[in-house]
């Protein structure tokens, strides 16, 4: 973490603060949560107390407004900047302003901005705390589209805010944890129970609660699906994925919802078909195109206008060759391979698993293509083939993947 | 962070860079510099500094994953300040 210069800070416990204007974007009483809950992450941690006023000047003036708004640092349009705020200090400091040219939302969604996780950085820098350079932290820099249902302060904000405030007096009355957010039921598809038990239906009383994402080392770790997108490495569990870049060493934790919003959880199979920008999610006898963050009008299709038989009701895996433009679909114990440039399944298919693939067994839950090997993932296994030959060259962890 | 982009051109992305590092890290380009090559050596100490920053591989270089980053939306406080 990081201060501003001569760690400037609010010489008091009682800090106010006002609203000056809202966003079209959202509802009133959505926008007052979301900063509303964005000071509570503050002082769930420290001794400092919150109130906002309706009239006046307040300590924190928080606004939005588009391009040149007053002050040195014009806004610029959608993306880019998306808000900005000043250190603690009379008049302009502390106050927040809000890029309106953004498109702000209450839930994490594509295409838009979180307003709480945006707000809650910038209230950090009202407070004093400046940007850090710890990934994953909320006062790093660049915005992290993520689930923000039971959002927790990194404890690198805790422990700058804390450096400058210290920790809440122990008779605090407030909460140590974030007060529970409302429950995006009215969003979340009506399907996600089925990831459920149906004696766990949700009704008014039991909050939905998603199963925990497991650790990334747990041994008994498995996959739904596995694609590349865009020079990452994407695996998919249930409703959560693990990003591998190619810049980062560490694993980022995020969740399908969180890029795409109407799809649902619990892959079948995924691939990338690169030279397209494209990737293809599979789900029971459906299947979704995605670009990025758009999904392709006109999904999701039957699988069965791929070419399979009406027998096959599901895939259990999928992966694309880059470089003989096929991909093979894997059911049960037989494979299909689909040419892609002619969209058409080729002949004399489908075949034994056994007989290309000798020693992989089946089924198989994943499949992946990278630097000319396939590895296929079964269970907490995974078995790296080489390509041209089809031999079984090793079986490692499935999650050999994260550094484990 | 965001999925990643597809590819920008070159020239934009100079400009682009520029702007970037005078907002966020203290860059002040000379524009009346006689010296290209020393405008070029401050920029590329700039360039140094945010892939620092973010755990980029420093290399000085406006290469893809430097231009990724810069493309992230972000808050308009700088990184760094003189």
């Amino acid at each position: 973490y990081s201060t501003f210069p001569h760690s400037p800070t609010w010489q008091k416990e009682d800090v106010t603060y006002r609203i000056l204007n809202y966003t079209p974007d959202m509802l009133q009483a959505d926008v007052e949560e979301a900063i509303a809950r964005a000071f509570q992450l503050w002082s769930s941690v420290t001794p400092l107390k919150f109130t906002r006023v309706y009239g006046g000047q307040a300590d924190i003036m928080i606004s939005f407004a588009a391009g040149f708004h007053g002050d040195f640092y014009s806004f610029d349009g959608p993306g880019g900047t998306l808000a900005h705020a000043y250190p603690p200090s009379s008049g302009i400091g502390g106050d927040a302003h809000f890029d309106e040219d953004e498109n702000w939302t209450k839930f994490t969604t594509y295409g838009g901005y979180n307003l709480f996780l945006v707000a809650a950085h910038e209230l950090g820098h009202s407070l004093g705390l400046s940007h850090s350079n710890v990934f994953g932290a909320l006062m790093y820099p660049i915005y992290m589209a993520r689930d923000t249902r039971d959002y927790q302060l990194h404890q690198d904000d805790i422990d700058g805010i804390q450096a400058l405030y210290g920790p809440p007096r122990e008779s605090s009355t407030l909460p140590t944890k974030p007060f529970p957010t409302q429950e995006p039921t009215e969003t979340i598809p009506a399907e996600a129970p089925t990831q459920m038990s149906p004696r766990e239906e949700p009704t008014e009383t039991t909050p939905f609660k998603p199963p925990q994402r497991p650790e990334d080392c747990d041994p008994h770790l498995t996959f739904d699906a596995i694609t590349t997108l865009r020079g990452e490495t994407l695996f998919f569990k249930d409703s959560y994925v693990w990003r591998k870049s190619p810049y980062f060493s560490e694993i980022e934790h995020d969740t399908i919802f969180s890029f795409w919003p109407s799809l649902i959880a619990g892959f079948d199979a995924a691939y990338e078909v690169d030279k397209r920008d494209r990737v293809l999610f599979f789900k029971d006898d459906q299947y979704w195109a995605v670009s990025g963050y758009n999904i392709e009008p006109g999904f999701p299709k039957p699988i069965h206008s791929l070419g399979f038989p009406t027998s096959v009701r599901k895939i259990d895996a999928a992966v694309h060759d880059q470089n003989t433009k096929r991909t093979y679909f894997f059911v049960g114990h037989k494979y299909w391979s689909f040419n892609e440039n002619t969209h058409s399944m080729e002949r004399g298919y489908p075949r034994k698993i056994a007989a290309d693939f000798p020693g992989i067994g089946y089924p198989i839950d994943a499949a992946l293509q990278k630097n000319g090997y396939f590895y296929f993932f079964r269970g907490s296994n995974q078995y790296e083939v080489d390509i041209k030959r089809k031999k079984l060259i090793r079986i490692m962890k499935s999650n050999s993947w994260f550094n484990c | 962070s965001a999925l990643p982009v597809a590819p920008k051109k070159e020239k934009e992305d100079v400009q682009f860079a520029k702007k970037y590092l005078e907002n966020f890290y203290d860059f002040k380009e000379e524009k009346h510099s006689l010296f290209k090559a020393k405008d070029l050596s401050l920029m590329a100490d700039k360039i140094r500094e945010m892939q620092s920053f973010f755990g980029l591989k420093v290399t000085g270089e406006l290469n893809h994953e430097t231009m990724d980053m810069m493309k992230q939306p972000r808050c308009g406080i700088p990184d760094i300040r003189s």
